[in-house]
């Protein structure tokens, strides 16, 4: 299974993983 | 009983009989004319394209071996047998046992349970960032989305439209059946499912489905963010006049449009949370297959996330227009979202492939105008099968 999420933010926004990263609920994904 | 058999007089009427016949033939031979022409528009099973692995995956009955799966990880498991068969899989799959819920292994009945267990209460700190990951798991890709194009892998991209369905009525039934955007709309108030039952939706968000979203709303209708702002903490964030596209997926000047695909691996917990403060205002579920989505199918199959069946969340947050996507697949078939009970996926029904149903959740909150969810709110999960 998986999540996908679209969304709209400014264009400063940044991911803060890299491909292949493993994540856990609640660790940030990227910031503005 | 004889005598009648023998001697009543037979009187057959031949123009009224093949009138009926024919009023019968003409019905019967409308009906196939109609199923026909409906095969063709809404295609029921992927036609595949690719290396022979594709073409195996899509000769075999996924969606029935998926309900099948199910069915059978339901089946009670005998309570001695439990804690070492849960452990085992615990060991292939990588499963940490330290941070369930509840860590006696008995009480689970069998290994969807087990599957769909809880964390401990603290387990997942959400941290300060503008967008916390949804779900445990590996980020398989990321970016911006261009134009229409979401890249699934280096070169291959899908539509977004076809993800997330458009309301472009301009299009074809066969372009729509494609692209994922032949939609049954279903009203606001009322709505119905695949089965045509008939819900209130104001009914089920008043019969204590909707408890967190009081949380997550103060009493001017405005949604809250407590820890994930710390420039204004505790500030009121006002989700309310943030109006985005959301039907056409339009960005504001200065804005663009991201993506972030997360993979969830059968050992991983399996519940998904709110990424962000954000409100939910429609959900499209639409039919699909339900191939893997491993890496190893991501690379393969093209078009894998707007083949599968799954549930588009749309809405708005802050910075305009937000969504998230549970797509299923093989194992894991059935999506779950904790304020839609009339939701059901996985399915016996043969629905046609890239159709959706819509369900708008604007009367769950008036001022809003949907659900509200706050970081790290759980919003569901997938379960076995």
């Amino acid at each position: 299974s998986t999540v996908v999420l679209v969304f709209e933010a400014p264009q400063s926004f940044e991911f803060k993983v890299t491909a292949g990263q493993k994540i856990k609920m609640g660790e940030a994904l990227g910031q503005i | 009983l004889v005598d009648s058999w023998k001697n009543t007089e037979t009187k057959w009427y031949p123009i009224p009989v093949a009138l009926g016949l024919s009023v019968v033939g003409f019905i019967q031979y409308r009906r196939v004319i109609q199923r026909e022409e409906e095969r063709l528009e809404h295609p029921k099973k992927y036609v595949a394209t690719g290396p022979w692995q594709v073409h195996v995956a899509a000769a075999l009955p996924l969606r029935s071996l998926s309900r099948l799966w199910g069915s059978f990880n339901s089946l009670t498991i005998p309570e001695p047998l439990r804690p070492i068969g849960y452990k085992l899989y615990s060991w292939i799959f990588g499963c940490n046992l330290d941070e369930m819920k509840n860590p006696n292994l008995c009480d689970y009945p069998n290994l969807s349970a087990f599957f769909y267990r809880e964390l401990k209460d603290g387990a997942r700190p959400i941290a300060n960032a503008t967008l916390v990951s949804p779900s445990d798991g590996k980020v398989l890709h990321f970016g911006i989305v261009q134009g229409q194009d979401i890249e699934q892998i280096k070169g291959v991209t899908y539509k977004l439209d076809a993800l997330l369905g458009n309301d472009d009525k301009s299009t074809s039934p066969v372009e729509n059946a494609i692209l994922g955007n032949s939609r049954q709309i279903v009203d606001e108030e009322e709505f119905a499912n695949v089965n045509g039952i008939e819900y209130s939706l104001d009914d089920m968000m008043n019969e204590g489905h909707s408890v967190k979203t009081e949380s997550a709303v103060g009493p001017d209708g405005l949604a809250r963010s407590e820890t994930n702002d710390p420039q204004d903490e505790r500030a009121l964030v006002k989700l309310a006049d943030v109006t985005p596209d959301i039907a056409n997926h339009k960005v504001k000047p200065g804005q663009a449009m991201f993506f972030c695909v997360v993979y969830l691996a059968p050992g991983d917990y399996h519940r998904f949370h709110s990424p962000t403060n954000w409100i939910v205002q429609t959900r499209r579920h639409f039919a699909g297959e339900l191939f893997s989505v491993s890496p190893y199918f991501v690379n393969l199959l093209q078009n894998l996330f707007v083949l599968n069946e799954r549930v588009a969340l749309l809405g708005k947050w802050k910075h305009g227009f937000f969504s998230m996507i549970p797509v299923g697949a093989t194992n894991v078939g059935s999506i779950k979202i904790n304020f839609d009970e009339a939701l059901k996926t996985n399915q016996k029904e043969d629905i046609p492939l890239g159709t959706y149903t819509e369900v708008t959740y604007k009367s769950a909150s008036k001022i809003l105008g949907g659900k509200a969810l706050r970081y790290g709110d759980e919003m569901g999960g997938f379960y076995l099968g």
